[in-house]
């Protein structure tokens, strides 16, 4: 464990305590993209099969808790809070993003297993998963503070997991090429928000895209 | 095993 994993981590933590929060004391999930957060339950499901293969108290802790988490969003937003739902936005094709990153998952792994292949698989997912709602917020031409807030502290995450793969490579020689490619990818995506988030949110003005 | 090496992060 290094600086850049623990705040790394702390910052996904974070992000999906900002989700939840943010849904049940408005008790709304209008400009939330309900298909993303399904794909992160998917992501977060197919990696953590791996949970009896135990590393740590707080690997296994943090496991449950995404796990958890991301049901009880779900939830929040296809039973509880169905009525805020803005369907009408979140009209991404999720199949373009599942069946490409099972193909690849299939085609490049470290093991032919049903365990490895499920984990690769949640790994590319990952890297994608966002992308609903980056495409919701697009075209919905805004974003509350508060999206803004969550997005930013989820993209971060895997941000800092690049600074922590770096550290690893120097320090242990550990490097794990396919989190690392897919690592990349993810951040990459979050680049435009970021550049926004920085130059209008931090600054007290809404996440507005120019019309 | 070094496959639960590897996955040692979340």
């Amino acid at each position: 464990m290094n600086i850049f994993r623990l705040v790394g981590d702390l910052s996904h933590l974070l992000a999906i305590i900002i989700l939840l929060l943010k849904i049940w004391k408005t008790r709304s999930c209008a400009g939330i993209s309900g298909k993303s957060q399904i794909l992160f339950a998917i992501v977060y499901t197919s990696r953590y099969l791996d949970l009896p293969n135990f590393v740590s108290m707080y690997n296994t802790l943090m496991k449950i808790v995404f796990i958890a988490a991301s049901y009880a969003t779900v939830y929040l937003i296809y039973m509880k809070f169905k009525a805020t739902y803005d369907h009408n936005h979140d009209t991404f094709r999720v199949e373009f993003l599942v069946l490409p990153s099972f193909v690849l998952a299939l085609l490049i792994n470290h093991d032919f297993t049903v365990l490895e292949v499920l984990w690769t698989f949640s790994i590319y997912m990952e890297s994608v998963a966002i992308l609903p709602q980056l495409f919701m917020v697009s075209k919905t031409g805004e974003a509350e503070s508060i999206t803004s807030h969550y997005l930013f502290a989820l993209g971060s995450y895997r941000a800092l997991y690049i600074l922590n793969w770096i550290y690893r490579y120097t320090t242990e020689d550990h490097y794990d090429l396919i989190a690392i490619v897919a690592g990349i990818v993810q951040t990459v995506l979050y680049c435009d928000f970021f550049y926004l988030y920085i130059t209008k949110v931090l600054k007290g003005k809404k996440l507005q895209l120019p019309a | 095993n070094f496959l639960i090496d590897l996955h040692d992060e979340l």
